[in-house]
């Protein structure tokens, strides 16, 4: 059975008053992100087996073994998330469920890198909720591409060039449910012609 | 000539035609003040003089240096229904983006910072500095490790006679959560999502240590200086890191609850699963 064992060692290493100073020798250092991104990918399959249940759960009255299998994105901080990196123009759906872990009621707007532009975000009802495309940062990319030559296994062959944003209404404790496919309209895009002020010399 | 407005609900950021932030307004608080914003780092003192460098433990600034934005060619705005985006190259090194969101009356800043230049053989410790018209009085309020926030007042300590050897370092504090300052109208806030160094230098400003690099070990137990690399297939480069904070300016004694709340948020961040369907069964 998939446990967060690896997760737990992580983080009571990563007590040390050298880890919480960052005071440690540099390989140190590397050990410590090594173990807890060990733990992280551990902890991923448990919340995915999770998710699938209860998400099962809500939509046939009972827990059975989960048949969804959910993925995170630990490298969203170099807007690098295979997941959401799907072509969805052959007629396929992206499903993002998002928990929130609070005691009470959230709204916040999510993003997450898209390859496709013309797309739609719709809730667990069906209704299509509003959302926009805004481009990634040169800079972003760029630390994506050197980044991802350690990744190369794992690369999708076309680099994202949108965050797709839209806002996620969740309950407390709790989770919802939202659904992005391929759209005849394209999501509002940002208005970055319109408003782009100034021709940035940085896009050269 | 002209100014920029950014911001579809109701706080706005004025920003000038040089791409510098000027205001902060918020129609539903009332508040409208002028902030301005700023990157800048301390030289890393290189123990040349005495034994002691600047390293992992030793914050010893040799010199204050401003790192002048590229204005207005590197300046461009997005908007949309949902937030706005203000993306800044700051240097070759620093790039910010600037959120404001329909429903959320703070400012998100995201800043990009790395590999910090050492080619000049000079360590920086990298800051930017948010400054309003906030009489503070020298006073200003840190978190303490995310639980109460503690008064602190510059170059002062109520327990000992201070003797003030190091302006910058001998004030400034780890920020966990956030800190703030106020005067008899107004409350300046700023949460970060990850631990920094920050103070109030002058009256008025925060600041907050987002990234730094030394060349020399500071002889107090590490061993090694804080120079920390990374290296994908042998290309190796110092480390570059991506974080946000956050800022809000509030009426007098109302910026408490946000502090709280949305601090809790940003350390419980939504968690976001992925799966694949085709086509419509997914429901």
């Amino acid at each position: 059975r998939t446990n967060t064992d690896s997760l737990a060692d992580a983080l009571a290493i990563a007590q040390h008053h050298d880890a919480v100073s960052g005071t440690s020798k540099q390989h140190v250092a590397n050990d410590y992100a090594k173990r807890l991104a060990i733990g992280y990918a551990e902890a991923e399959e448990v919340v995915g087996e999770s998710l699938s249940c209860i998400a099962e759960s809500a939509s046939n009255g009972g827990c059975m073994s989960p048949t969804n299998k959910f993925q995170q994105c630990l490298l969203l901080n170099i807007s690098y998330c295979p997941p959401s990196e799907v072509d969805l123009s052959n007629g396929k759906s992206l499903v993002v469920v998002i928990y929130n872990s609070l005691g009470w009621k959230r709204e916040d707007v999510i993003r997450i890198p898209v390859i496709n532009e013309n797309v739609a975000v719709k809730d667990a009802g069906g209704k299509e909720i509003e959302s926009q495309l805004l481009p990634l940062l040169k800079a972003s990319v760029g630390i994506r591409d050197y980044y991802s030559k350690a990744y190369l296994s794992m690369a999708s062959n076309v680099t994202p060039k949108y965050w797709l944003a839209f806002t996620a209404s969740l309950p407390p404790l709790g989770f919802n449910t939202y659904i992005i496919s391929s759209s005849s309209s394209t999501a509002k895009r940002a208005a970055s012609t319109s408003s782009q002020l100034y021709d940035t010399k940085a896009s050269q | 000539n002209d100014t920029v407005e950014i911001g579809p609900g109701n706080l706005k950021l004025i920003y000038s035609g040089k791409g510098e932030l000027t205001q902060y307004i918020n129609s539903r608080s009332l508040v409208k003040a002028s902030v301005e914003q700023s990157y800048s780092y301390y030289a890393g003192y290189n123990g040349s003089k005495d034994k002691q460098a600047s390293g992992a433990y030793i914050f010893r600034p040799n010199g204050t240096y401003s790192i002048n934005s590229e204005g207005q060619d590197f300046f461009t705005v997005l908007r949309g229904p949902l937030l706005d985006e203000v993306h800044q190259r700051i240097s070759s090194w620093i790039y910010q983006i600037t959120r404001v969101y329909k429903g959320k009356e703070h400012a998100e800043v995201e800043f990009t910072v790395g590999p910090i230049p050492i080619k000049d053989g000079i360590g920086k410790e990298v800051v930017t500095k948010i400054t309003t018209t906030v009489k503070n009085n020298k006073k200003f309020y840190t978190d303490s490790s995310g639980r109460d926030f503690i008064e602190r007042v510059r170059d002062y300590r109520k327990d000992w006679e201070l003797q003030v050897n190091q302006p910058i370092a001998g004030n400034y504090y780890p920020i966990n959560l956030g800190l703030y300052m106020q005067d008899n109208s107004s409350e300046f806030s700023i949460l970060v999502d990850r631990s920094v160094g920050g103070s109030s230098i002058v009256d008025g400003q925060l600041e907050l240590m987002l990234h730094r690099r030394l060349l020399f070990d500071d002889s107090r137990g590490v061993g090694e200086a804080l120079n920390e690399t990374v290296c994908v297939l042998e290309d190796c480069r110092g480390l570059t890191i991506v974080g946000k904070y956050f800022l809000r300016i509030d009426p007098l004694r109302e910026g408490a609850k946000w502090r709280r709340s949305y601090g809790q948020e940003i350390y419980s961040p939504l968690l976001l699963a992925f799966a694949e369907q085709d086509g419509d069964s997914w429901a």
